[in-house]
């Protein structure tokens, strides 16, 4: 199943934000998303994974580095509405994506992705992707480091 | 800023995995993507969200729900390698996306597919987006409302 990786993309102007410990139930990401989009601040990547205990879930999400601040504030005007334990956010990031076609297996793609990340001893800290995209975030400074060494890992 | 939403996609076949645990340190991704690469398992969504403790971390990713035993039994044969706390499959959910071209803002496609979910009192197990597309993970007994109800939200 060859994997047709066509590129290598990165931004180094987001930041990200995680709620931590919004209700598991229908309705709290509308809200998060809908207050977010209310007050015209635009959202790059989502992430949200399984609730551990099916009660709290935590969701990570980018915005532009310098709406980070608002976004944080918008949201603790609406703790009560929403109803998450805590807020925290990281100016020092950035999201550097592989992308493909015909992906259809990822974990090709994949294991080749985090396998030159690993290499550099780059830390992932967050991994979202489409069929299309595999796209993680890691510390900013590394962001050369890791393109470069991508490019090489899929000869682009 | 008029985000072109073309069309609703989804998935009924596939069952999601979960590694809990998983220490937040380079190289443990590529490891279990190279494990699973390495037989030969495809797949489809990965979701990894920031660790909260900065020590442990979860991942979240789907395969076709015959290949889900068959992955569970590798990654546990594997434990120790790893080194994760525990793994829960779910093979009652199902995949549904979003696409569109331009979705510069997520937040507003996401306000809208969000709540169309909520109003259909649909739980969001998981989700995970690109550029071009936002997908969740829901019960997959909600599949079809769900479906129906994006196109009616969309217009498509
Ligand atoms: C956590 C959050 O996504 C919630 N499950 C919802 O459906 O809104
Ligand atoms: C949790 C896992 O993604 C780890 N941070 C790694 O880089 O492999």
């Amino acid at each position: 199943e060859k994997e047709m990786v066509t590129g290598i993309s990165y931004t180094k102007n987001e930041a990200k934000i995680t709620i931590s410990g919004i209700p598991d139930k229908p309705g709290v990401s509308s809200l998060i998303f809908g207050i977010l989009s209310d007050s015209n601040i635009n959202v790059d990547m989502i992430v949200q994974n399984i609730s551990q205990d099916g009660l709290r879930a935590n969701v990570t999400f980018t915005v532009q580095e310098r709406e980070m601040n608002l976004a944080k504030k918008i949201l603790e005007k609406n703790r009560d509405l929403i109803d998450f334990h805590y807020i925290s956010t990281n100016a020092d990031v950035s999201k550097v994506s592989v992308i493909g076609v015909g992906m259809k297996s990822q974990s090709g793609v994949a294991k080749k992705m985090f396998k030159a990340l690993a290499d550099l001893k780059i830390n992932i800290l967050a991994i979202s992707t489409s069929e299309i995209k595999i796209s993680v975030l890691i510390n900013r400074k590394m962001t050369n480091k890791a393109v470069k060494k991508l490019h090489k890992a899929y000869v682009l």
